[in-house]
C-alpha cells in the first residue's frame, strides 16, 4: 500500500513540476508530503515559485494565480491516472489573455487523447473544439441543444498512453 | 473509450427529451445564462451515482426533477442515460457501447439500469471505477469549484493522491 | 428606529424592482421582509422572476443569473444610499455578452453621478472607462502603475440626487 | 466628493512608492494575473480601518508588508494614504481635500493620520460613516466575492438595510 501510495506520489509530483512550467513559463513548482516517513498519514503541500516573486504560500496568491495551479495540479493526477473524460465548467473565468493562451495550450495537449467537455464564455475556447454543442432556453422555460461539427479534423484518438 | 451521448428528460431545465452527441477530443459547451449548460454538468454527475443533493446544486434529490416553466406544468420524474464507447473493452463487458441509466419520480422510485437491465449502484460503482470514470476521480470540475482544491486541508489533498493510486 | 428603517427598505425594495427590470427585462424582483410586523428582527429575502422560468428559490440560480442578482441588490442600495465611490473586483466573470452589455449600461448610469473603481479583463468593459489604469509587476516582484486618460469627456459630476 | 488618489508603499506588492490619481467617473484597473490590482483594493479596504486579516486575504496584519521579490529584500512597514476631494464639504472638515493614512511596520508599531496628524481610529470611523464611505456600506466589493449576499442567511440581509438607513 505505502508503496503503491509513493509510486503515485512520485508520479503525479512530476507532472506536476511539468504542467507547472508551461502555465508558468519559468516558474517551479512541486508536490511535498509533509511527512516522508509517514506517508499515509502526511499531508500534501504545494511548493510553487512564480517568476519574480518569493512568495510560496498559497494564500497569497491572486485570482487567476490560483486558478492556474489548481488547474496544474488538476492535469497532474489526470495524466497520472487517465480517464475517459473530463468535464470543465467555465474554469478559464479568472485567467488573463496570456494565461488563458496557455491553458489552451495545455487543453488541446489533452484533446489528442482523451474526452473533454468544456463549458465557455470565451471565444478563443470556443476555438480549439472539435464540436462546438450550443444550448439555448425556449420561451416555455425549457432548454433545447444544437451542435454544430466545427471541425471536419480527423480526430486520431490515440490510445491512453 | 469516451462519452458518446448524454439524454435527459425531466432533468432540471430539460424538460423535453434531448440528446446531445459527443466528439471524442473537444466538445466546447456554449449558450447564454441560465439556458442549462451547468444542468448538463449535473446530469452527467447524477447519472454516474452522485448522491448528495448539495452537489447538484439542490436542497433535495426532487429538486433534480423539472419543476415546470412558465407555459408547462412540472414533470412527474427524471431520467438520464449516457452512453459511453466500449470499443477497446476498458468497461470489463463484451459491449461495444455501454448505456447507463438513472430515473427518479416525485413518488419516491428511484433506481439505475444498465443496458436497459436493471442494476444496483453498488455494481455500477465498482464498474466505473475500474475504468476511472466517476466522481471522486475529480474528473468532473464543476462551476465556480476549481479553487477547493487549494483550500482543502493538506490532508484532504493527499486522499486524491490516493484515489489516483 | 422602526419608522427610519422602514423607510429605508421601501426605498431599497423600490430601487431593486426598477435595477432588476433593467438587468432581467420582462422579469420581475422584489424584497420581502419574513415578518412584515416586526421588521428589525425580520430576515430579508429575494423574490425573483425570470422570464419564462417559475422558480424562485436562489439556489437553482446559474452562476450568471446570481451575479446579476447580486449586483441588482447591490445597486438598489447604493442607490438608496449614496456613497461617493464604489470598487468593483471583476464582478463580470461570469456574465454572457447580454448581461454584460446590460450590466455595462448600469455601471454607466451611475458613473455618471458617482466614483467607480472597476477591476476587469474584459475589453468591452474598458471601454467605458473615463480613465484606464494600467498594472504590472516589474521583474523585481514589485507592482507598477500606468495611467491612461481615456477620455477627454468633460465629466459634470452631478451631486449625488 | 469621491476618491482623487491612493499612495502606497510597501503594501503587499507595491514595494516602491506608487500614486494612482483617479477621475471622477469610471476608472477600470487593468493589467495581467498577479500584477497587483486586487492588491489596489486591499490597499483601499486598509487605509479605511480593516481590521481582520482575512478580509485582507492574509493570515495576519503584517503579511499586508511588501515581503520581498526575487531581487529586493522584504519592507520593513506599509504605508497607504487616500486622497479625499472634499470640495463639497460632506466630510465635515473645512477642508478642500482629506487625505488619510495608515502605517503598520514590522516592529509592531502602527497608526493612522488625518492630514498627516495622528489620529484614532475611532474618530476616522465616525467621520467616515457620516459621509457613507467604508467597510459596513458594501461599496468594496472584493474578487469572487459577489455571491455572499446571497448566500447570507436572511437575518444578515436584513443588516444590510439597517447600515443603509
Ligand atoms: N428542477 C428544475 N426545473 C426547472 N428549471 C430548473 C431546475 N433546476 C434548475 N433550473 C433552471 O436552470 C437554470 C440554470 O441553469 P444552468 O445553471 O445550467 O445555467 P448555465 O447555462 O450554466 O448558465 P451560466 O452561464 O450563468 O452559468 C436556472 O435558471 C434554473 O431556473
Ligand atoms: N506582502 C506581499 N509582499 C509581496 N508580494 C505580495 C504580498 N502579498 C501579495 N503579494 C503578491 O501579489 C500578487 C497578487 O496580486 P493581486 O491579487 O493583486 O493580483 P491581481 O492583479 O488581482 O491578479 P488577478 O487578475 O489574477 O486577480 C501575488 O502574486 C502575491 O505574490
Ligand atoms: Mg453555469
Ligand atoms: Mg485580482
Amino acid at each position: 500500500m505505502k508503496e503503491v501510495f509513493l509510486s503515485a506520489y512520485r508520479d503525479i509530483d512530476n507532472n506536476f513540476r511539468e504542467t507547472f512550467e508551461l502555465l508558468f513559463p519559468g516558474g517551479r513548482g512541486s508536490l511535498v508530503l509533509t511527512d516522508q516517513d509517514n506517508p499515509l498519514e502526511a499531508g500534501l503541500e504545494f511548493d510553487i515559485s512564480i517568476p519574480g516573486k518569493t512568495l510560496r504560500r498559497l494564500p497569497l496568491l491572486s485570482g487567476g494565480e490560483r486558478s492556474l495551479v489548481a488547474l496544474g495540479f488538476l492535469f497532474a493526477v489526470f495524466r497520472s491516472r487517465p480517464s475517459p473524460f473530463y468535464v470543465l465548467d467555465e474554469v478559464e473565468a479568472a485567467l488573463d489573455d496570456l494565461n488563458l493562451s496557455r491553458l489552451l495550450v495545455l487543453l488541446e495537449s489533452f484533446g489528442s487523447h482523451a474526452q473533454l467537455i468544456v463549458i465557455s464564455h470565451q471565444k478563443r475556447t470556443m476555438e480549439i473544439a472539435n464540436r462546438l454543442i450550443g444550448v439555448s432556453m425556449a420561451e416555455s422555460g425549457s432548454s433545447k441543444v444544437v451542435i454544430e461539427n466545427l471541425k471536419a479534423r480527423q480526430l486520431t484518438l490515440s490510445s491512453q498512453d | 473509450m469516451y462519452l458518446k451521448s448524454l439524454s435527459l428528460r425531466g432533468f432540471k431545465s430539460f424538460a423535453d427529451s434531448s440528446t446531445i452527441e459527443f466528439a471524442p477530443g473537444i466538445n466546447v459547451v456554449v449558450g447564454p445564462n441560465g439556458s442549462g449548460k451547468s444542468n448538463i454538468v449535473d446530469a452527467i454527475s447524477w447519472v454516474l451515482g452522485t448522491q448528495t443533493p448539495k452537489a447538484l446544486r439542490s436542497a433535495k434529490m426532487e429538486d433534480v426533477i423539472f419543476a415546470g416553466g412558465q407555459s408547462r406544468g412540472a414533470a412527474k420524474s427524471s431520467k438520464v442515460t449516457i452512453v459511453l464507447d466500449n470499443a477497446e473493452r476498458r468497461l470489463s463487458l463484451e459491449l461495444a457501447e455501454v448505456a447507463i441509466t438513472r430515473h427518479l419520480s416525485r413518488s419516491g422510485e428511484s433506481g439505475y439500469e444498465l443496458n436497459g437491465r436493471d442494476c444496483r449502484l453498488i455494481d455500477l460503482s465498482e464498474l466505473l471505477l475500474d475504468a476511472s470514470i466517476g466522481r471522486g476521480q475529480h474528473t468532473i470540475i464543476s462551476q465556480g469549484n476549481l479553487d477547493v482544491i487549494l483550500d482543502a486541508k493538506a490532508s484532504d489533498r493527499r486522499l486524491t493522491i490516493e484515489d489516483a493510486s
